[in-house]
């Protein structure tokens, strides 16, 4: 977050948001590790008082007492009597049986939502700048709901049961489980009684990427928020004895390696055990890697996890190839000896040099923090994918957000890898993950809420996401890491967030609780199911026609149902005008030729906060050959306003 | 020789709440009626009424699967565990 307001565009449009009491009425509230209040991040200076609707509290509990609380970190509980009832009590010798962070991913993410204003931020001089969360006046409420053992549902359900107590406004879940029905899904549960309160509930889309199917935390009623790189990089050149020379990047800062070439040598050849190259703890010999750099193959084992287990048998650095898993995606770490990680590629080539040279060397050069890299963002690699498992018709994740190599506060009680051998102690760390780009989501979502109170959760969701952009400033389209290829909806949902455009969106998509009940009737939940998730006796009504086509979403994931190439499918969707009276023009472009989509109407002339309802048909004419995943994109614009909705097309 | 004691794990029971009985003042006393009426010992972890309608509680399965068929449960779910992403 020394990168991401400029990445953002927040630097440049401080006037668009306000600095009054408005913003600072906004309260986050984030389930996750808990904080660690003493951060930087968490300073309260020029905070008036706590929003008179806020009921929560500062629980006390080990080495964490009310006093820690403040007029930026407002509350803070923990939830762990489902996990102790599980695997028994928290030994606090190890834990705190408290909202005290432990781990530093809560204190990372509720830094990048709401974190205050850090001059002079790094990690060991890396991403050097000013700090900041996404809205920097907003409240935090903290709920420490996962421990070392885990997060369990019944932790995540109480705290969500307070957070909408507490009058919380934005919820932040960087989470997930496996994929079950709504019904069966607390997250999905809690977060349908977190919107029905007018609460914005965003999660993390997960770290299952590439692999398609892989999204968690799908309902319609939760924004779902991938992840994407910054323009920022951490080049750690590998010199190869023969001249050859490789880009990795790394986040490494201590003892420097001899200005001389080391000895090289290829994991796999250093070990005994048959997945040696992946440096897994125990399989390198001591004998054959120690005074030598060691090339590692990632999978298996944490990426920091390797590093260690390659510096305790005496290596003096490593190189951490990727393999077709991560592709060219390169995520730095700060590991605990000098090290680089490097593409697919470049592994390749580095190992036919290995497996070609009888006394290979190698050289890496740190080369610290570069800001400008193009093209970005681009769509993380290991950010989940669609088509969605769970309702296919509902096109997720909703967008993305910068979740590569993010700087935010950390946790004195850990290093900045998290291992138990790292001594070391930062008051910012640099971590990538889909956890990272959903608290981006949360703090842009108060942002929008402190500026348009009256908006519902889902009429600020639809404003991001209808001004996320799909292309570069050059026009070409946004690209996949894991491909290297322009990424499709699937990958970036409706694209990456614009949040000063998100602020003034034209149209919206909105969403009430009796538009989700519809949607549950459509998927044919029972009267039983309905009450489970949405704690109310509702019956659908036997002779209406519910379709989850015609949920007001803004996005079409449009679905030819099996046995024919050919076929008609309609979405009917009502937009809420929020700007001022304007006529809007709709304009499809998509890649699937053999789908013909129409709208009707055409145009749309609307009045201040006027709602009109319009029609896409999709006419699928294609032979069987044609049935791939198609694209395309629906526009509304009054010539001010681009209203953008992703379209994806599948059979 | 003492007989091994069934497995418990954590459920979330989820509760029609407008079906509670009206001899019952309060539904917390009808979701311990209701506990009470398949185990003598389960206690519950949480009882919850914003999030959803219900309580968390330790069961064996043979304990869930009779609550379930009970009268206004709505469904006992099995605990889950989530993952930092």
């Amino acid at each position: 977050t020394t990168r991401t307001p400029q990445f953002l565009g927040l630097d440049k449009s401080a006037d668009m948001f306000p600095e009054s009491s408005s913003a600072s009425d906004v309260i986050i509230g984030v389930l996750d590790t808990g904080v660690w209040p003493e951060s930087k991040s968490f300073d309260d200076t020029g905070l008036g008082p706590v929003p008179s609707s806020w009921k929560g509290e500062c629980e006390v509990g080990t080495n964490f007492s009310a006093s820690n609380c403040n007029r930026k970190l407002i509350g803070a509980r923990f939830f762990a009597k489902g996990c102790e009832a599980m695997l028994g009590p928290i030994n606090e010798t190890e834990e705190s049986r408290s909202p005290r962070d432990d781990d530093g991913h809560g204190t990372h993410t509720a830094s990048t939502a709401a974190g205050s204003v850090v001059s002079g931020a790094s990690l060991f001089g890396y991403a050097a700048g000013t700090a900041r969360g996404m809205a920097t006046r907003a409240r935090v409420a903290v709920y420490k709901v996962c421990w070392k053992g885990g997060c369990f549902s019944s932790d995540i359900l109480a705290a969500i049961e307070s957070a909408i107590q507490d009058n919380a406004n934005v919820l932040s879940l960087s989470l997930g489980g496996g994929m079950a029905d709504y019904f069966r899904d607390s997250v999905a549960i809690g977060a349908f009684s977190a919107m029905e309160k007018g609460i914005l509930v965003s999660c993390s889309a997960g770290n299952a990427g590439p692999s398609p199917y892989s999204l968690s935390n799908v309902a319609p009623w939760i924004t779902t928020v991938g992840a994407g790189t910054l323009d920022r990089d951490f080049p750690a050149y590998v010199a190869l004895g023969n001249g050859l020379n490789f880009s990795g990047v790394s986040l490494y800062r201590g003892n420097a390696l001899p200005d001389s070439p080391l000895p090289f040598v290829y994991a796999g050849n250093a070990s005994n055990a048959t997945n040696g190259n992946l440096c897994v703890t125990g399989t390198l010999s001591p004998e054959k890697v120690a005074g030598k750099i060691v090339l590692c193959d990632r999978g298996l084992t944490a990426r920091v996890q390797k590093g260690s287990v390659v510096k305790s048998a005496g290596a003096l650095g490593m190189v951490l190839s990727n393999t077709a898993a991560n592709g060219e995606e390169l995520v730095a770490d700060a590991h605990l000896l000098p090290a680089s990680a490097v593409g697919e590629k470049a592994g390749d080539a580095i190992k036919k040099y290995l497996f070609s040279e009888a006394k290979p060397t190698v050289s890496i050069l740190f080369e610290g923090t570069k800001v400008g890299i193009q093209p970005s963002p681009v769509v993380a690699a290991f950010s989940s994918r669609g088509p969605n498992s769970i309702t296919p018709q509902i096109l997720k994740p909703d967008l993305i957000a910068p979740g590569v190599n993010i700087l935010a506060g950390w946790s004195k009680a850990v290093g900045p890898t998290g291992l138990p051998v790292d001594n070391r102690r930062v008051d910012f760390n640099i971590i990538s993950g889909t956890s990272m780009s959903c608290p981006h989501v949360s703090g842009l979502a108060a942002l929008i809420k402190s500026v348009h109170p009256e908006w519902s959760p889902a009429a600020v969701r639809s404003a991001l996401m209808t001004t996320a952009y799909t292309v570069y400033k050059t026009g070409a389209k946004l690209q996949d890491s894991a491909t290297g290829k322009p990424s499709t909806p699937f990958d970036h949902g409706a694209g990456h967030v614009d949040p000063v455009a998100a602020l003034n969106p034209g149209l919206v998509y909105d969403l009430t609780v009796d538009d989700y009940l519809g949607f549950l009737c459509a998927l044919n939940y029972s009267a039983s199911e309905i009450n489970t998730l949405a704690k109310r006796k509702f019956e659908c009504e036997a002779g209406k026609q519910y379709s989850v086509n015609d949920l007001n979403y803004p996005s079409f994931a449009v679905l030819f149902e099996s046995g024919s190439g050919s076929g008609v499918v309609k979405h009917s969707r009502t937009v809420t005008n929020v700007g001022p009276a304007g006529t809007y023009k709709a304009s499809v472009t998509s890649d699937a030729a053999s789908v013909k989509i129409s709208v009707e109407p055409e145009v749309l002339s609307l009045k201040e906060n006027e709602k009109k309802s319009f029609i896409v048909t999709f006419s699928s004419s294609g032979s069987t050959q044609d049935r791939v995943n198609a694209f395309g994109r629906l526009e509304w614009s009054d010539g001010k306003h681009v209203v953008g909705t992703p379209i994806s097309i599948n059979w | 020789a003492q007989a091994a004691q069934p497995e418990r794990g954590t459920y979330i029971v989820h509760v029609a709440k407008s079906e509670m009985p009206q001899s019952f003042e309060h539904h917390t006393l009808w979701y311990e009626s209701s506990l009470k009426s398949v185990s003598d010992s389960a206690e519950m972890i949480y009882t919850y009424d914003n999030a959803i309608h219900g309580y968390a509680t330790r069961l064996t399965a043979e304990e869930a699967r009779l609550l379930e068929s009970q009268s206004g449960i709505l469904a006992v779910l099995p605990e889950m565990r989530y993952e930092l992403h």
